[in-house]
């Protein structure tokens, strides 16, 4: 059990979570989609965003220590909002929303929201 | 990534899975974590998506994160999404995007959507199997009655193949990891084996929700890149979720 790939026997007794393997429960959040959706996020936004922040400066830290320059980031917050009017509707809308709400820059809140079509690759 | 779909004795559908995610973004050697995971963690929530005060979806999900990697129509269908790594990957389509070719959907968008307008498990599956794509996926996408559950491997244009469960032939659930289902997994990154091991001991007598958690729970298929653990069961509308670590000894991966 203690030699890699640290494969065990199946578990058995897990259920409830519990114990070192379970670090917390999940908050629940509304989203009214009658809201325009600029406004959707709002409420769950503020409560996040501190951990989105930090979040993001880890991608952007990781960004940096391959293009020290900073060039790459500058690219995501300049560039990268020129895409958004492209996006379909309400996501656009959603990320602006977000963007105020967490006041990153626009283009770091859509490269999280893009991220898994730029890492399938 | 590992999600699955298991069908009890009596025909009741559950719907398990673990998101992983932040490989290679960033190990920090003195937790023995990597970076962007553990950053993830603390931004899952869940999300009652409502119209008219009515519960439309449900989801688990990044806060920040628009589109959909988990959810449930209650009563309907249950979705999740496991990454597929391909050369004619993501980053092509985001490429033709700039270049002005938008006849594909972005991935998160297409189960958001398809979690908000698909009003049956079929609808559902002809969606995610026919939609273009930016990116490759695995959808695996579980219905309200016997025998609906499958797992849509998709390229960026097709649907590859659709893997059902198949009581007939002894197939009572269907499992995906991050590989196709007929080929071997890579053999650094198996956790296909051990947790079809841990279903198969289980049994389909067995099989409920906590027994799924057990499964999901087994390391590696809990591993470091483990940010949640869902659980849903369909014709009670049921979504629960638990922020998950993978404490030494632990794969990686």
């Amino acid at each position: 059990q203690f030699v890699p790939p640290y494969t065990e026997d199946c578990r058995s007794g897990m259920y409830p979570p519990n114990g070192p393997t379970f670090r917390g429960n999940v908050t629940w959040y509304t989203i009214n989609l009658d809201l325009p959706p600029r406004q959707r996020w709002t409420q769950a936004i503020s409560d996040k965003k501190t951990e989105l922040g930090a979040m993001i400066q880890v991608i952007k830290d990781f960004a940096n220590a391959f293009v020290p320059s900073g060039k790459l980031i500058e690219l995501v917050d300049k560039d990268l909002p020129l895409i958004l009017d492209t996006l379909p509707s309400p996501f656009n809308e959603e990320m602006k929303g977000i963007a105020d709400a967490s006041g990153l820059p626009l283009g770091e809140v859509i490269l999280f929201n893009v991220f898994y079509e730029v890492f399938t690759a | 990534c590992t999600s699955l779909i298991a069908e009890d004795t009596s025909g009741n559908l559950y719907h398990g899975r673990n998101l992983d995610f932040g490989l290679f973004l960033g190990w920090d050697m003195k937790n023995k974590s990597w970076a962007v995971t553990e950053r993830l963690r603390p931004l899952v929530v869940n999300l009652d998506f409502q119209r008219n005060k009515k519960t439309i979806f449900k989801s688990t999900n990044f806060a920040g994160y628009v589109g959909m990697l988990t959810g449930i129509k209650p009563n309907t269908f249950t979705l999740t999404m496991n990454e597929r790594f391909s050369l004619d990957g993501g980053f092509i389509g985001i490429l033709e995007w700039i270049l002005g070719r938008r006849d594909g959907v972005w991935m998160s968008f297409l189960t958001r959507s398809v979690l908000e307008n698909a009003t049956n498990y079929d609808d559902a599956k002809n969606q995610l199997s026919k939609t273009k794509m930016l990116a490759p996926a695995y959808f695996i996408l579980g219905g309200n009655k016997s025998g609906q559950g499958c797992v849509i491997t998709r390229s960026r244009r097709a649907s590859l193949d659709i893997w059902e469960i198949d009581l007939e032939k002894g197939r009572w659930y269907v499992l995906e990891t991050n590989y196709d289902h007929w080929k071997k997994p890579l053999f650094l990154d198996d956790r296909r084996t051990p947790a079809m091991k841990c279903m198969n001991q289980t049994t389909q007598a067995k099989i409920a929700p906590a027994t799924i958690y057990n499964v999901l729970s087994t390391k590696p298929v809990l591993n470091k890149l483990t940010t949640y653990t869902t659980l849903m069961d369909v014709s009670k509308g049921k979504l629960e979720s638990y922020i998950r670590e993978c404490p030494d000894p632990c794969m990686p991966w």
